[in-house]
């Protein structure tokens, strides 16, 4: 499909809570 | 900064330790590969936070790290 992009891994940008963090603390 | 410590990690919350451990480690890997930084402490996050403290004392460590997850997001890549 069009547009789709990697998801994995969640990034992580200083200052910016982590998007990685969902799945320890959901 | 000062240097985190183990007693400070522990004495945080779950996520809240990835958190301020992502922020000490992400400096160190942009220096080592700036272009892929954010995905590799993204990796490199997912490691337990034990490890993690002893990386963020170890350049060594971090280095083979910082490598190995080069590789693995390589790999991953070239699926996609």
């Amino acid at each position: 499909s069009n547009g789709s992009s990697i998801s994995w891994p969640p990034e992580f940008h200083p200052g910016v809570p982590w998007k990685g963090l969902q799945n320890i603390d959901p | 900064q000062e240097p985190l410590t183990a007693s400070m990690v522990a004495a945080a919350l779950p996520h809240e330790q990835k958190q301020m451990i992502g922020e000490r480690l992400y400096p160190l890997v942009y220096e080592i590969h700036s272009q892929l930084a954010n995905k590799i402490t993204g990796m490199l996050l997912e490691i337990d936070s034990s490890e993690l403290l002893l990386m963020l004392e170890s350049p060594e460590s971090l280095h083979a790290k910082v490598e190995e997850a080069l590789a693995v997001l390589q790999a991953h890549q070239a699926m996609e």
